[in-house]
């Protein structure tokens, strides 16, 4: 397909058709389109240097070099469409894929991520995110949540009540986020609802990512005394699954969006099986 | 006898700092799971045993809870069963049922006895050498009004043809 893409009536979303990547989202209600990469990276988790013994560890997230890995330049991709569901099956490796979909009456686009058992034969500890890139100019700016409610400006190698002098240029600028992170020009923003806490930052300007899993070999010497390194159902380590929604909207009006949606992804409807007809239950 | 003290004694015991932040060790961190499911699996009955008071019924009532790996013996095997949503929020909400099934379509029916359009997709999105074995995903969009219920009903229509399944492009 020259122009791989899906669609409902909120939204397009295009994808390269080279590298099989997410590369545009266009708001068909607000008639205005952003231009948006997304793929997964990996940071080497740091095993102590020279410099600084300190290792990545289950307290500690510190990558060895600033610049993470893609875990692939190219995608193996499947588009599906039916009248439910509109969506692009992509597969990056054998540890790492992600369906993106859209479907009628949903103005958001969601990424259901797979990711596990990350590969740790090279003896390296890694750290996976999901990283958005986009031309917004931001200004080293971006926004995390509190628990959900109270949303926080935060400034790239900046805090507002002491002079920092960055010794960390990544684990620096990471921050807890527990439902929401988003970032914004003037006019338009882009919010990522996540359906767990994860860490989260804005590295570069325009760009937001998310840490979805974490596989370290080294203990960070802060008590725990034994490396992160969960050995999942099978022992061959944790595979994680989860969802991240995508809303892109004017600055305006996204809060209208992004705070019923958050709700939806922490409280969802919970569902019931039952043999045959079911109970005919009685409304409250 | 259903009981969320079981859960709730769980969630309390996992206030502790390493529970939050994932900084304790393995088996500590089996063990949270451990107590965090055995709450979970004790409020599911008392879940049943409410839907079963609202229903005025003592049929059996089923939690499958590894929807999101698309496993669910119950609607892997069975031809006619209901699906009930409860929504807790204070607003109606739409929401995608996915349910992994052996057959290649279903008549789904609505609240209100409507047809709701259905369909199965090959290939569900189970993880790699994961557990269960339905061949396809029953797709449908439910809604549930606000703090209440919905229940939609799901008959196999026909019974399972050997899928197609479409293959990943090369590379």
């Amino acid at each position: 397909d020259p122009e791989p893409q899906i669609q409902n009536e909120y939204l397009r979303v295009l994808f390269d058709p080279t590298t099989g990547h997410l590369c545009e989202i266009q708001n068909l209600v607000k008639g205005f389109s952003l231009p948006v990469f997304q793929s997964f990276y990996w940071y080497n988790a740091s095993a102590g240097d020279p410099l600084n013994p300190q290792a990545s560890g289950a307290y500690i997230f510190r990558p060895n070099t600033s610049t993470p890995f893609p875990v692939a330049k190219r995608v193996a991709t499947r588009l599906l469409k039916s009248a439910l569901v509109q969506e692009l099956h992509q597969n990056f490796s054998a540890w790492c894929s992600q369906v993106l979909r859209l479907r009628p009456g949903q103005p958001y686009l969601e990424l259901e991520w797979t990711v596990g058992p990350i590969p740790v034969s090279d003896g390296l500890g890694k750290e996976i995110i999901s990283r958005f890139e986009t031309p917004l100019r931001t200004a080293g700016r971006f926004y995390t949540d509190s628990n959900g409610r109270q949303v926080l400006e935060r400034r790239r190698d900046y805090r507002p009540t002491w002079n920092l002098s960055q010794s960390e240029p990544v684990a620096g600028n990471y921050y807890p986020v527990n439902t929401r992170i988003f970032i914004k020009d003037q006019k338009v923003q882009l919010t990522v609802l996540t359906d767990r806490s994860q860490g989260g930052s804005s590295i570069l300007d325009g760009s937001l990512e998310l840490m979805v899993h974490r596989r370290l070999l080294n203990d960070d010497n802060r008590g725990v005394g034994e490396p992160l390194d969960e050995p999942g159902d099978d022992g061959r380590g944790l595979v994680v699954r989860g969802r991240h929604l995508v809303l892109l909207d004017t600055v305006a009006a996204a809060a209208d969006q992004h705070r019923p949606r958050a709700q939806e992804m922490v409280t969802p409807p919970y569902v019931v099986l039952a043999p045959g007809p079911g109970p005919q239950l009685r409304q409250g | 006898s259903g009981d969320s003290s079981v859960l709730r004694e769980a969630v309390a015991v996992a206030q502790h700092h390493d529970a939050v932040s994932g900084t304790e060790r393995q088996h500590v961190a089996n063990d949270y799971a451990r107590q965090l499911a055995k709450g979970w699996d004790s409020c599911q009955v008392l879940v049943a045993n409410a839907l079963s008071l609202l229903g005025g019924t003592k049929d059996p009532l089923v939690f499958c809870n590894a929807l999101n790996i698309s496993v669910c013996p119950f609607s892997e095997t069975t031809a006619h069963f209901s699906v009930i949503l409860y929504n807790p929020l204070a607003w109606g909400v739409t929401w995608p049922v996915r349910l992994p099934v052996s057959g290649t379509s279903y008549a789904v029916s609505d609240p209100q006895g409507q047809a709701v359009a259905s369909q199965v997709s090959p290939d569900p999105p189970r993880l790699r050498g994961g557990a269960g074995g339905a061949p396809g995903e029953l797709l449908f969009q439910a809604w549930a009004p606000p703090l209440g219920f919905s229940t939609f009903e799901v008959k196999q229509l026909s019974p399972g043809d050997p899928w197609e399944l479409p293959k990943w492009p090369s590379g």
